[in-house]
């Protein structure tokens, strides 16, 4: 399963 | 990270420094709502969930645990600091926020990118954030009178989401597959809500004449 990005941004 | 995230950051960090500068220097939270703060702490509490299990570079860990650390500690110095607590005005901060965060709450469960709790506490601290600045603003057009202080936290605050937008609108032309809609949309409302806050300060200070809200 493709992993989500991370959220990167605060 | 560009420059406009970037930018976004460090004025949401200087809104929170200006703030903890005022309580801490002159021991007084006056004109601030403490109902605001206490949406913030938990705007942030359920947004940094993956503070310790997603580590996404320094700078993100250190600016979650920095902001965690000052929303609750603006939060404390308000409720339990034995001086700054008499300064805070009760009986004009009447904005009933809980009302904000059940349907906030409710609306992060119908609408959101995917239904786990992580994404749905992200969610929720997204729309909470919108609208968090809300017993604030109310207060500023009750007391009418906004010292300089809070006056610069709240332009701060609001500048700083508008700096977000631009790292939104750049990131999505140079960054292929960047499409957050629930980020986009709860960040505009958010900075349309300091829409008028923006007109009066800049009137104020262009006239060099004290802020004052119509009631």
């Amino acid at each position: 399963v493709k992993e989500d990005p991370p959220k990167d941004e605060l | 990270m560009n420059i406009f995230r970037l930018a976004g950051d460090m004025t949401h960090l200087a809104s929170v420094l200006v703030l903890l500068l005022k309580i801490h220097t002159i021991k007084s939270c006056a004109g601030i709502s403490l109902k605001t703060q206490e949406l913030y702490a938990l705007v942030f509490a359920t947004r940094y969930l993956d503070l310790f299990t997603d580590y996404i570079s320094l700078y993100n860990t250190l600016m979650k645990l920095i902001f965690l650390v000052s929303s609750f500690s603006i939060v404390w110095y308000i409720r339990h600091h034995k001086i700054v607590r008499r300064s805070y005005d009760k009986d004009q901060d009447t904005f009933r926020h809980y009302f904000l965060v059940l349907p906030c709450f409710l609306l992060a469960l119908v609408i959101n990118e995917k239904f786990t709790v992580k994404e749905i506490m992200w969610t929720f601290s997204l729309y909470l954030e919108a609208v968090a600045i809300l017993p604030q603003l109310v207060l500023l057009q009750r007391t009418r009178n906004i010292d300089n202080l809070t006056g610069q936290y709240v332009f701060l605050l609001g500048a700083y989401r508008s700096l977000y937008i631009l790292n939104w609108i750049y990131r999505y032309f140079t960054e292929p597959h960047y499409v957050h809609w629930i980020t986009w949309i709860s960040g505009l409302v958010q900075t349309l809500l300091y829409a008028d806050f923006f007109y009066y300060y800049f009137q104020s200070w262009k006239n060099n004449v004290k802020l004052e809200l119509p009631a």
